[in-house]
């Protein structure tokens, strides 16, 4: 349920990252990529809680829900970094950390 | 002639302004005629919006809504040990609290539906945001943004890449290809010499960025200089002067009304509605459009600390006031008679390797470019309107850092002031500048970057790595520029400002948004829990149902073929003590007689419920000392009918 929240339901304060997806040439259907956002999450130990936004090919992963001990977090974090790092698949990827904003 | 009973309204003053006349946003000509902001969609994107606030509900929009925070629909604020989750109300206030009412105050744009985001009030992340600035874009016709980076001096960001993405896919695809409209606050950082060109929402090129002036026509103590801001506003001042009066959330201490909101946050919706009001006459207007309407009808006013300067088009600019003050008469009738401005073209430079070191005040490091016909020729950009400068400069201290930029005209615009409290020692890596100072000028001709460090001689020297000039405009010459400041001249006595005038306007695209996720968790749950109470009530009854059956089937009653179902209590059956089930049965009165349906389209030999009238029905399933008793033993008031139904 927590990963049917989709992008909008994020920061339960485990990791995150945001993905940009290479598009394939011909591919006009968004199941498709959505289907290669999953593998591609599966591959990175990750779980793909869907597009972000409006912003097509581009998906929010997030770590699988449960407390895990700090070094497996870090752990994990590095096997994602790696993953979305050398992936062909990936044109674009950054970890989704906290932004200071202020009322004016 | 206009009137309101709201009892704030005649304090009011940003609205209309009977001290001091001509200080107020000089919109009552606009509501005479009838422009209210009917038909357009402002959302507030802040910490929530307390939509069942009186002066609020009737015109909140529940479809352009959302909380990110909390992720559901309803962007209701919470209330906050602080009590400082009231920002989106007042906000929201500004922009469309309902007129004659007897409550409180009245918004700019009182005819416009309020939309709110929630995002401000838990952790911000750069997807968040994204998801933020398109959310129901195809309804939310302006997104008033009055939050940014801190102001305190020191901080360099902006928008990330989802955000920048986000932005720019909202001007492409939102509002029906028209562009959505962001308005942000240029920033309160005035008191540490913050400029917004450090902010990068506020030098963006997709945002409309907006400053404050005070009730005496003075930039307030907070208030930021900026070369990329728009024009300004009126909002609070110091002490001795008054704020704005608008809707106040009734949480906590909050009591529906308040005289005390300030800051570039209370600018930034009134110029939301004022945009408002536009997009209510002119519906097609694109992002671009409003910006030089915007550009084409500030009011440059007396004001001895601005530097005012007259650019080459003839717009005149102050980094402290922008192009000036908003009006909303000037504002609604351009954008009455506006056509739209050509395509956005743009040039954009190589990567200029500089490696030069940065050398003390007063002496300056100045670089050029030269941006020649041919460079334009493929983009046919003419006029210019942002110009941007992306620098990557190393330094021990930052803030020590002067950076100006000149365009071909000469006009010069400070992109990047120095700020004494920003001792950041990594200096500028890919920072982008901006000015729209230049709007309207020539694009054509050379460029010049003057770096300078105004600091303490004894930090090492600072280095220009590299930098690159990015153009923005269209194909408009000058000649183009001045025959429309004239058309608008001409539009300013409001005689195009009746519904008779309308000039056509084409339908925009057809984009559906997103909806991928429309169940959200909380409703998923509930869905999940009814249905398992469901299941569990079916099974159980079902087991209850088959498990009667065998028990009056194993009976000897039935083991001789016919089984004695008594009648029916009604009572107990209104009652809800018994369960009401009838079987596929023939009716056959006790003496042996069958008993024919009257019901043709009855199946032979067997009735179900639908064809038994409720009077008739003769009950199978009641208590379990019913079922097993034969009938001469059971009691008396469970055989009251000749008729009985036999399985």
């Amino acid at each position: 349920l927590a990963e049917a929240g989709g992008p909008e339901a994020q920061w339960p304060g485990g990791l995150s990252w945001a993905v940009h997806l290479h598009s394939r040439e011909g591919e006009q259907e968004e199941k498709t990529m959505e289907r290669r956002a999953d593998a591609l999450a599966q591959a990175a130990g990750l779980v793909n809680t869907g597009r972000i936004g409006e912003l097509r090919g581009h998906y929010l992963f997030v770590q699988p829900a449960g407390r895990k001990p700090a070094m497996e977090v870090e752990a994990a974090r590095r096997q994602a970094e790696a993953v979305l790092a050398s992936h062909a698949d990936v044109h674009w990827h950054s970890e989704q950390r906290l932004l200071r904003r202020t009322k004016r | 002639s206009i009137y309101f009973n709201d009892p704030k309204y005649p304090q009011q003053w940003h609205l209309n302004n009977r001290q001091s006349p001509g200080r107020d946003i000089n919109v009552t000509g606009v509501w005479e005629r009838n422009v209210t902001g009917r038909g357009v969609t402002v959302v507030v994107v802040d910490d929530g919006v307390e939509h069942t606030v009186q002066d609020i509900a009737p015109n909140y929009s529940p479809e352009g809504s959302y909380d990110l925070n909390s992720n559901d629909p309803d962007p209701m604020p919470h209330p906050d040990v602080e009590n400082g989750n009231h920002h989106g109300t007042r906000c929201a206030g500004e922009i469309a609290a309902v007129p004659n009412n007897s409550f409180c105050a009245v918004g700019v744009a009182f005819g416009s539906r309020i939309a709110g985001i929630r995002v401000l009030d838990g952790p911000l992340t750069d997807s968040m945001e994204a998801v933020a600035f398109n959310k129901h874009y195809q309804i939310n016709d302006i997104y008033s943004c009055s939050w940014g980076p801190d102001d305190d001096g020191k901080t360099v960001d902006g928008p990330h890449q989802l955000g920048k993405a986000a932005l720019q896919h909202g001007v492409m695809a939102g509002r029906r290809g028209f562009g959505s409209i962001f308005v942000v606050a240029s920033g309160n950082g005035g008191q540490h010499n913050d400029n917004c060109n450090y902010d990068g929402y506020a030098n963006s090129i997709y945002t409309v960025t907006i400053g404050a002036v005070d009730e005496e026509g003075r930039m307030p103590f907070y208030a930021e200089e900026c070369a990329s801001m728009l024009a300004v506003t009126f909002s609070g001042g110091d002490k001795m002067l008054r704020s704005i009066v608008t809707t106040d959330w009734d949480l906590q201490k909050g009591t529906g009304c308040t005289e005390g909101h300030t800051g570039t946050s209370a600018a930034a919706p009134l110029a939301a509605g004022m945009i408002a009001l536009m997009l209510q006459v002119r519906p097609c207007l694109t992002w671009r459009d409003v910006q030089h309407i915007i550009v084409f009808t500030a009011t440059q006013y007396e004001d001895r600390h601005a530097d005012w300067i007259t650019n080459e088009a003839g717009f005149s600019h102050s980094h402290q006031h922008g192009f000036g003050l908003l009006n909303a008469w000037r504002l609604v009738n351009a954008a009455k008679v506006w056509t739209s401005v050509p395509y956005l073209a743009s040039y954009v430079s190589p990567v200029i390797k500089e490696n030069k070191a940065i050398p003390q005040s007063p002496r300056a490091l100045e670089v050029r470019w030269n941006v020649s016909r041919t460079d334009l020729e493929m983009s046919g950009l003419k006029t210019l309107e942002h110009v941007a400068v992306t620098v990557s400069i190393t330094h021990p201290r930052r803030g020590n850092l002067e950076l100006k930029l000149f365009c071909p005209s000469g006009m010069m615009s400070l992109i990047g002031a120095p700020r004494s409290m920003d001792s950041d020692p990594s200096g500028f890596n890919d920072w982008t500048f901006s000015t729209v100072r230049c709007w309207g000028e020539r694009a054509k001709g050379v460029y010049r970057l003057v770096v300078r460090d105004v600091g303490d001689e004894s930090l090492q020297v600072g280095v220009l790595r590299q930098w690159r000039l990015t153009l923005y405009g269209s194909v408009w010459s000058p000649v183009d520029i001045r025959d429309r400041q004239r058309l608008l001249q001409n539009a300013m006595s409001g005689k195009y400002l009746h519904d008779s005038f309308t000039l056509p306007c084409p339908p925009g695209l057809s984009i559906p948004e997103e909806d991928g996720y429309t169940i959200t968790p909380n409703t998923l749950k509930t869905l999940v829990l009814v249905g398992c109470f469901t299941v569990f009530w079916t099974v159980y009854y079902m087991l209850e149902v088959y498990l009667s059956q065998r028990s009056v089937a194993s009976s000897s009653a039935c083991r001789n073929g016919a089984c004695r179902w008594p009648r029916r209590n009604r009572k107990a059956r209104e009652e809800g003590t018994e369960l009401e089930s009838v079987p596929l049965c023939n009716r056959k009165d006790l003496h042996g007689g069958e008993v024919e349906s009257t019901d043709p389209a009855a199946s032979p030999g067997l009735l179900g419920p639908e064809h038994l009238e409720e009077g008739a029905w003769h009950l199978a399933l009641n208590s379990k000392g019913a079922l097993d008793c034969p009938p001469q033993q059971c009691p008396p008031e469970l055989l009251q009918d000749q008729q009985e139904q036999i399985c």
